[in-house]
């Protein structure tokens, strides 16, 4: 899977989207 | 979607040799087999791998002698309401869930031993309008159930004998979830796949639904079966059991899927197409454990498939006695148990 596919690729997913999603 | 432009790629002649028949359990008091599981048991200090079986009024519990037999320890004897499944809690001892109602779950129960008592015994852990249940590493339990109003998605702790104080509400998505999958080696995240084909992924630990997604695909409801992620990517193995064969697709049993849950585009990685000569509706019901799947379609034999590869490796025929009817991996892929609906359930060697 290339990145251009898929969009920004991060290793820390789980921790950003739990600091962005509504509590 | 890479998944659809690729070309299934199928073994000639997949054979029943890569399943070796190991033993054969016959519950002579059972006659209609609904469920089979398996579950760590500690009996005398030593810990085994216990084979569970389910019919619709009892739940009966197998341990392993010498020679591959194989003698039924307990039976536990249920109410009115029939029992759906049997859910297994991955690293459970002495202790397994059952799911029982007509035509939707309508209560969970706990089987386990109590040392107290030296006896076997039964405790109602839920009940509701339940439409999916699936137990968790470390005694939880997930399950989503609905009112007329609203949809409830809710993690419960188990202790030894039931139901423990400790739970957690998660955000429901407007739609019914229909599956979960723990992330492997994420305690704290779980995916749903849902009515109308998202995926959506919660943090358990604080109940925040983190995103949904599309899975891309044109047939409805398709089934969570695993999850892993890796290098900033969700990997989800779905299962379609409505799918129906297509040019474009062939006729896909099982898809591994990655997602980046950060703009939640995805792609195909590989699809698992039916073995050659059967088409049409595909498969009635099917298990995921590692990289390998397993299903019985409906022509009454077992598939068994490579993942990774995209392969069908083992097909099981229907024996002389009947189509099979359940088929499940033990802890391991190296075992698949395989049932009918007399109670006769068989273990391969994989």
């Amino acid at each position: 899977c290339s990145e251009s596919d898929l969009g920004p690729i991060s290793l820390n997913w789980f921790e950003e989207l739990s600091a962005e999603a509504p509590p | 979607d890479v998944a659809e432009q690729l070309t299934p790629v199928l073994l000639s002649d997949p054979r029943e040799e890569s399943l070796q028949l190991v033993s054969k359990l016959k519950d002579s008091s059972s006659s209609c087999a609904v469920d089979v599981s398996t579950v760590w048991w500690e009996a005398a200090g030593s810990r085994e791998l216990s084979v569970v079986t389910a019919c619709e009024s009892s739940v009966s519990l197998w341990k392993p002698l010498a020679s591959d037999c194989w003698a039924k320890v307990y039976t536990w004897q249920l109410g009115e309401i029939p029992v759906i499944q049997i859910v297994a809690l991955p690293d459970a001892c002495n202790l397994v869930c059952i799911a029982l109602g007509d035509l939707e779950i309508g209560e969970i129960r706990l089987l386990f031993y109590s040392s107290e008592n030296d006896s076997f015994k039964q405790s109602l852990v839920k009940t509701g309008n339940i439409k999916a249940v699936l137990g968790l590493k470390d005694r939880r339990l997930v399950s989503s159930s609905r009112t007329v109003q609203e949809q409830q998605v809710e993690v419960l702790s188990l202790s030894e004998t039931g139901r423990s104080k400790d739970g957690q509400t998660l955000m429901a998505p407007e739609e019914t979830v229909l599956a979960f999958a723990e992330v492997e080696d994420m305690r704290d995240a779980l995916v749903g796949t849902t009515v109308v084909n998202s995926i959506v992924i919660w943090n358990v630990k604080t109940g925040q639904l983190l995103k949904k997604m599309h899975v891309g695909y044109p047939y409805p409801a398709s089934i969570c079966h695993r999850a892993y992620a890796d290098s900033g990517l969700l990997f989800v193995v779905l299962s379609h059991p409505h799918a129906k064969e297509s040019e474009s697709c062939g006729n896909p049993a099982f898809r591994v899927i990655a997602f980046n849950p950060k703009t939640a585009r995805s792609t195909g990685v590989m699809f698992s197409s039916l073995p050659p000569g059967h088409s049409g509706r595909q498969y009635l019901e099917g298990d995921v454990k590692d990289t390998s799947a397993a299903a019985v379609l409906t022509s009454g034999a077992i598939a068994v498939w490579d993942l990774q590869l995209g392969h069908c490796t083992a097909l099981l025929p229907p024996g002389p006695d009947g189509s099979w009817a359940l088929t499940r991996w033990a802890t391991s892929s190296a075992c698949l148990l395989a049932g009918q609906r007399d109670g006769t359930v068989c273990l391969y060697r994989y």
